[in-house]
């Protein structure tokens, strides 16, 4: 669903603040 | 051939759409869904994280939007 792709790319993007 | 595996989530496969343009991060998840890769969406975070941490692409601002990309 499109609200999983949402959470998935706010954790992906969570992620990858904490590197960038 | 069972469908559930038919995309691989790899480096050169994020490094080969990142070449071609600028993605962001739903762009590149929708390019690696979960039913194709088989990956649950936590591994496929993890996974797509650690690969981007790697590659260690270019970013710009395209429509208010973080977008990933590399040169060649």
């Amino acid at each position: 669903s499109s609200s999983e792709a949402d959470e998935m790319a706010a954790a992906l993007e969570a992620e990858l603040n904490d590197f960038m | 051939t069972p469908s559930s595996s038919d995309v691989q989530l790899t480096e050169e496969a994020v490094r080969r759409y990142l070449i071609r343009k600028p993605m962001t991060t739903k762009d590149l998840l929708k390019k690696f869904q979960t039913k194709r890769t088989g990956l649950s969406s936590e591994q496929t975070v993890n996974v797509l994280a650690q690969i981007l941490k790697r590659l260690n692409p270019e970013r710009k601002m395209v429509n208010d939007k973080m977008h990933f990309y590399l040169t060649e």
